[in-house]
């Protein structure tokens, strides 16, 4: 565990928990995409599939259920609690989750660490399943760029959220360096790839949201 | 155990 990924997961617990501070307190998901919501539940559901078998430590298999907690429960918040549900505008939220996920899954199957598909495994089904959610969690966030787009005034908590959630992988990749140049074979190109992308998806979030602050103005994203 | 290393991340 290193500085960087420490606040890296500290920054992606303060993301979801500014989410579900808002969706709890002020019974609101205004401006909120659930196709990303969604999303990342199936992002969390298929990469802790070990949760139980592989044990890292105490630290890891904790964030790894508030992880799988909280996304699921706003999931449930935005499709089922009698007020919240009424402020989801899925007029607005229009994006369809299978183009994503296919290709990623497609994806997976084809570029993995493992490359053999003769042994069709658990373990390789959970590597193929571990590779989906990376994929999978580096374009989960376009559903809720797009209808940041479509949301002309985007309110702080939405916009704090956007920005934690992109902030964390960025310091991931610091992460990442730090681990390549401190410990030997520390090689995971898939991984940093993803990772990359991830975080360019955020990029004019980041300008404008920076922008916004420096001005002192209400964020907008150009349409 | 490399691919362990792999996955000690969240």
């Amino acid at each position: 565990m290193n500085i960087f990924r420490l606040a890296g997961d500290m920054t992606h617990l303060l993301s979801v928990l500014v989410l579900l501070l808002k969706i709890h307190t002020i019974k609101s998901c205004a401006g909120i995409s659930l196709k990303t919501q969604e999303l990342y539940a199936v992002v969390f559901a298929t990469r802790y599939l070990d949760i139980f078998t592989s044990y890292i430590s105490p630290y890891n298999t904790m964030m790894k259920l508030i992880f799988l907690g909280s996304s699921f429960s706003i999931v449930w918040y935005m499709r089922y609690h009698k007020i919240v549900r009424r402020s989801y505008d899925k007029d607005q939220d229009t994006f369809r989750p299978y183009i994503l996920m296919l290709p990623c899954l497609i994806l997976a199957l084809l570029i993995n660490e493992k490359f053999t598909f003769k042994e069709i495994s658990t373990s390789f089904f959970l590597f193929v399943m571990w590779t989906f959610s990376l994929y999978l969690e580096a374009v989960a966030i376009l559903p809720q760029l797009v209808m940041l787009q479509r949301t002309r005034n985007i309110d702080n908590l939405t916009g704090q959220y956007v920005f934690l959630l992109g902030a964390y992988r960025a310091l991931y990749i610091l992460n990442w360096i730090y681990r390549y140049f401190t410990e030997e074979h520390f090689v995971h190109w898939i991984t940093w790839i993803s990772g990359l992308v991830q975080t360019l998806l955020y990029a004019d979030f980041f300008y404008y949201y920076f922008q916004s602050w420096k001005n002192n103005v209400k964020l907008q994203l150009p349409a | 155990e490399k691919e362990k290393d792999a996955h000690d991340e969240l």
